[in-house]
Formats: C-alpha cells, structure tokens, sequence
C-alpha cells in the first residue's frame, strides 16, 4: 500500500484524429495537461484531500478552452451550452451532481455546493442555479462559454447531418 | 468531458467529471458524467473513477460501478476491472471512450478503445506524465 499520493486527469477522449493533430496543438494540449495537474499535486503536497485535488483540477480543466467543459464547452443543436458537472467523496461516498446548466462559471463546484449545502445528489436546471447563487459562485454570460472552434463544429455537424453525410465518428459523439 | 481522480496521503480517495456534453445535441439530452456509478464514482474501499466518451454506453453498462463491483466482489485489481469494462465490454456494445482510475492502493489506470485520451498522472515519488493517443 503506497503511503504518497495519487493524481490523473482527462480532458476527454474525443481526441483530434492524428492527421489532424499539428505539432503546435499537441504541445499547446500536453502543457495545457502538465500545468493542470500541478494544480492537483500542489494540493496533493502540502496534505490536502483527494476531494480538494480533484475540485481544484476540474476546475483548472473547466477554466482551458481547449477540452469540452466550462469555457470551451460544446453546443446544442440549438447553438445554446448546457453543461454537466459532479463530484464523490471516497471517505463517505457523499456526491454532488448537476445538470443542464449554464451560467456557473465552473459547474464542478455547483456540483460540490449541491453535496454540501443540500441533502441531495443530483440536482438540474434552475434549482441547481439557485444552489449555486446560495454558494455565491461566480457565474459568466454566454460569451464566456463561447468558442469559434465549438461554433464551427457545431455548424459543420448540422450541415453534414442535413447532407446526410455525417459520418459515425465515434469521437463526435464524444463532443 | 473533463475530470480528476485522487488519492489523498491519507489514502482517501474522490472523482470529479465535468462536460459540455456531445456537440449538436438535443437540449436536454444528459450522457454519464453526472451519474454516480456511470460516468463518476468514488469508495476508499475501492477506487474512483472519472469517464470520458459516448454517454450512453457508459450508462448503459454502469461502467464505473461495474469497475468498483469486480474489485468488491471478484478481487480484482484496479487495471484488470477498469480495461475489462472498457476494452471488452464497452466495444462489446459498440460504446467507444475511456476512463482515468485510481485505486485505494494509489495504483492508477487509464484505459480506452478509441483513437486516443487526453490525460495526465502522477505518483507521489514515481512516474508522471501527460499523453495524447
């Protein structure tokens, strides 16, 4: 039994095919990656809990635009955000989940407010936001979210879907 | 999707999972990261999970549940519960994505069936890294 910490992030599995990868955004994702998990190792260091870690890392991964979370989350088909979020502590299998939102700057810690504050685990839509204004979160409009590259997949998706050329890329369905 | 999963020096373990969900999706439409046992789970009996890929599957089979059960009540070890939910019975569905897992014992697994994850680990005193595919 190890007696030092433990620490992995994802920033999503739907990766760029590799012929599309260029060596400037693979080293912008790698030290996108490296940066993030001196968040949790920080943490991690100086004592902190597992629970600690992992809410400050999400939030550093929800914070980069380049993974599909908080800013630089994908689109509905409706070209709005709706964002998922949860959290689960190991010691007393407490959770916090939410869904449907948007609004909430880092909805992971929507997702803690509603473990804490509530008796619940998993909560949606504009009870969730009063939740996270209870908390006095910091919430961003919709620009906030916003990014060219989600936009345009967006849009390439919908125009293939209306060819009937939308391949079964299992990465799309990865957002 | 983006998460976490720690181990604490204190041994205690938590998953964090965070998502804007598919692009073009129908509005409404809610895939595993936040459902605890799909897409995020945590039990310092075990392991905690974090997911990552096409949420239906993943609620489909309960994947990180699934990946708690095999070591709860089969003893398996964290690796060989956490690539045998992804690598075999994900694909088996025609489910395709990954997960990040750490065990009650510090080991870390990162397992997926696509074309690749973006992810990063480090263990106290051991190895650390980020990768791509």
């Amino acid at each position: 039994m190890s007696t030092g910490f433990s620490l992995a992030i994802h920033g999503g599995a739907g990766v760029l095919p590799t012929a599309d990868m260029t060596q400037e955004r693979a080293a912008r994702t790698h030290a996108a990656l490296d940066r993030i998990l001196a968040v949790g190792e920080a943490i991690l260091l100086r004592g902190g809990s597992a629970l600690d870690a992992v809410d400050a890392t999400v939030c550093a991964l929800e914070d980069e635009p380049l993974f599909n979370a908080g800013r630089g989350a994908v689109f509905t088909r409706a070209g709005t955000h709706e964002m998922d979020a949860c959290i689960m502590d190991g010691r007393t299998r407490a959770a916090g989940a939410v869904a449907g939102i948007m609004g909430p700057r880092n909805p992971v810690r929507t997702a803690r407010a509603v473990m804490e504050a509530t008796p619940h685990v998993l909560m949606i839509g504009d009870g969730a936001l009063e939740v996270a204004r209870a908390a006095d979160l910091p919430f961003e409009d919709a620009d906030y979210f916003f990014t060219q590259e989600r936009r345009d997949a967006l849009d390439s998706t919908l125009a293939m879907e209306a060819a009937g050329t939308l391949d079964d890329d299992p990465s799309r369905r990865h957002g | 999707t983006v998460g976490a999963v720690a181990r604490d020096r204190d041994g205690n373990v938590a998953a964090a999972t965070s998502t804007g969900g598919m692009t073009a999706k129908r509005a409404g439409r809610v895939g595993d990261s936040p459902v605890i046992g799909a897409g995020t789970f945590a039990s310092n009996a075990t392991c905690a999970v974090s997911a990552t890929g096409d949420g239906e599957a993943f609620l489909r089979l309960s994947v990180a549940h699934e990946i708690d059960a095999r070591m709860r009540l089969a003893g398996a070890d964290l690796d060989t519960a956490a690539r045998g939910v992804v690598i075999d019975d994900l694909t088996a569905i025609g489910g395709s994505g990954g997960l990040i897992a750490v065990g009650a014992d510090g080991a870390i697994s990162l397992p997926f069936n696509c074309e690749g994850m973006y992810r990063g680990w480090s263990r106290e005193g051991d190895d650390r890294g980020t990768a791509i595919y």
